[in-house]
């Protein structure tokens, strides 16, 4: 399930820092 | 005590929804109504409107990468051009999403796969819950509430884009109606983000136990704020029944337009969400 959604994945594991989507 | 602890709980995520969501019910209804000192919103009505408005409806944080692309691609119909910026600005909303899901209590202590799961399943119904209050019947909210784009204006679009706001809106209407005010809609989110029968999930019982105490937050909260409004509670849970045939909906029109539209790029965050969806 990680591995088909690394976006959300990244948006989950990264504090709140602004993420380059 | 056990009330003083749901009432932390319910100032907590209304603090969290004030942090991470940039346009509150209140704001946009103060917009909506004229109440407020900044300047009305610019009217999109029709094509040219929409062609003097489009340097607007960028999203807030506009990275150059998704300027160069837009420019690069061959996307020469302003209805793509705007859909490409409501996507740009759905994947921000996405990100919002997320943070305020991860300030819920409990949420981030939750298997990882299970939080990707709650995300997946949840955010478009909550997206769909967080449009509703820049609505009205005529017409909602853009590009943080500097635009108002008509209703009319959306069903005159060609099809399939035609269809895609109106079931949203005559949700919304409804929605509206029960008055919900910023406070009860946080609760009512981390609700819908806790939802224990979301498919594959592979822990149910810590999220129905957290989403269990938010619903108690919820009922006491409608209960203490709107005691006039008869069976509130419930009526706003009847909704979530709703958001899961609009978000299966949505899901379909969004498939059409990967099929017929040769130029439509769905936003790579919006995709993987959307994927084996329902």
């Amino acid at each position: 399930l990680k591995e088909k959604h690394k976006i959300l994945h990244r948006l989950l594991q990264n504090s709140s820092s602004p993420v380059d989507l | 005590p056990e009330s003083a602890d749901l009432r932390a709980l319910a100032r907590h995520l209304y603090e969290s929804y004030l942090k991470y969501f940039p346009l509150t019910k209140a704001k946009a209804r103060a917009i909506l109504s004229g109440k407020t000192s900044d300047s009305a919103p610019f009217v999109i009505h029709d094509m040219k409107s929409l062609l003097e408005g489009e340097q607007m409806i960028n999203s807030r944080q506009m990275p150059a990468q998704e300027l160069r692309r837009a420019e690069m691609s061959v996307m020469h119909e302003v209805e793509l051009r705007f859909f490409h910026s409501c996507q740009s600005r759905s994947a921000e909303a996405v990100s919002e999403v997320t943070e305020f899901a991860k300030s819920i209590p409990g949420f981030v202590s939750l298997d990882l796969n299970d939080q990707v799961t709650l995300l997946k399943y949840g955010v478009i119904e909550v997206l769909i819950i967080m449009i509703a209050p820049l609505m009205n019947k005529d017409g909602t909210l853009i590009s943080y509430g500097q635009i108002f784009m008509t209703r009319e204006f959306l069903k005159s679009l060609r099809k399939p884009f035609c269809e895609m706001m109106e079931p949203k809106f005559e949700f919304s209407v409804r929605f509206n109606a029960l008055e919900l005010d910023d406070s009860d809609m946080a609760l009512f989110l981390a609700v819908i983000i806790l939802s224990g029968d979301r498919p594959g999930l592979l822990n149910v019982k810590p999220i129905e136990d957290l989403q269990e105490t938010v619903l108690h937050a919820l009922e006491l909260q409608l209960k203490t704020s709107h005691p006039d409004s008869l069976q509130l509670f419930a009526k706003v849970l009847q909704k979530m029944t709703d958001l899961r045939q609009l978000v299966t909906d949505h899901v379909q029109l969004i498939q059409l337009l990967k099929e017929t539209e040769v130029d439509w790029c769905l936003h790579p965050l919006l995709q993987e969400i959307m994927r084996d969806l329902y």
